[in-house]
């Protein structure tokens, strides 16, 4: 999960 | 072969293709008005004589942008969000810049062999200080092959989220429930082309630029690493880091 942190965040965020 | 109803797969074609339409980054009208402004000779030359690392570092940035466009697009697909966390990572992970690649085409002038990048329409001869001719003019051969297949937004929204869901990556954990997704997309996909009367072979035609996006994608990481190898420190510290999660 770490390796790849900020592709989590941006799936994490909720869509516009 | 999932059976899927014709409502069902037109339900699919609107979805998707509301996705693609939301997240494309530029809009068709807005590369058609800009379309006039090409890199005059002197902003190629400036170009040409940035050093090496600033030109990857441009190029990085402008990757990841686009990429982040196909994050979004991927999370509106029908059913990727329900899909394991580590798939919708291996499948970002191998599939957004191929995606990327695919979209390039709306971004590309055949008439003048350019493509627009940092607001204006670039030929081959602007990437030059990147020292990779040879992936440049194949990318751009490729943008040209697949403008001449003339694809509506709904069948590139399509083969877009045909990409993205492609069941053969490794390390997926669910390779079934993506296969599933895939194979009704592919349907949708042939269904799109039949609506539109396309009967030139135009499913086998982009069945056969799958093999020509992994190979771009692969020569990309070559580049990338032997890049990296004289210039460590830049990728490091001025690499955005969403490229280096991708590439890294």
């Amino acid at each position: 999960k770490e390796k790849h942190k900020i592709l989590h965040q941006l799936l994490q965020n909720s869509t516009s | 072969c999932p059976t899927v109803s014709m409502a069902e797969l037109d339900h699919l074609v609107q979805v998707t293709s509301k996705s693609h339409l939301e997240t494309c980054q530029y809009l068709r009208e807005e590369l058609h008005q800009m379309s006039w402004q090409k890199f005059l000779q002197d902003e190629v030359e400036s170009y040409q004589s940035k050093p090496p690392e600033v030109m990857w570092q441009l190029c990085a940035v402008k990757i990841t942008e686009a990429i982040q466009y196909v994050v979004e697009f991927a999370k509106r697909i029908d059913g990727f969000m329900d899909l394991c966390q580590n798939d919708q990572i291996v499948l970002l992970k191998a599939g957004s810049l191929e995606v990327v690649l695919v979209r390039m085409c709306r971004l590309f002038d055949s008439q003048n062999n350019s493509v627009y990048f940092d607001g204006k329409f670039a030929g081959p001869d602007v990437f030059k200080a990147l020292g990779c001719d040879d992936l440049i003019s194949s990318v751009f051969d490729f943008a040209k092959s697949m403008c001449s297949l003339h694809l509506s937004e709904d069948e590139l929204a399509l083969f877009s989220a045909f990409i993205l869901l492609s069941a053969d990556r490794s390390w997926l954990q669910e390779k079934l429930q993506v296969e599933k997704l895939q194979q009704k997309t592919e349907l949708a996909l042939q269904h799109v082309l039949q609506k539109n009367q396309r009967e030139d072979g135009a499913l086998n035609k982009l069945r056969c630029k799958v093999s020509a996006l992994r190979s771009l994608c692969s020569r990309h990481a070559e580049n990338l690493s032997a890049f990296r190898a004289v210039y460590p420190d830049i990728v490091r510290t001025h690499f955005p880091p969403l490229y280096k999660e991708l590439f890294g």
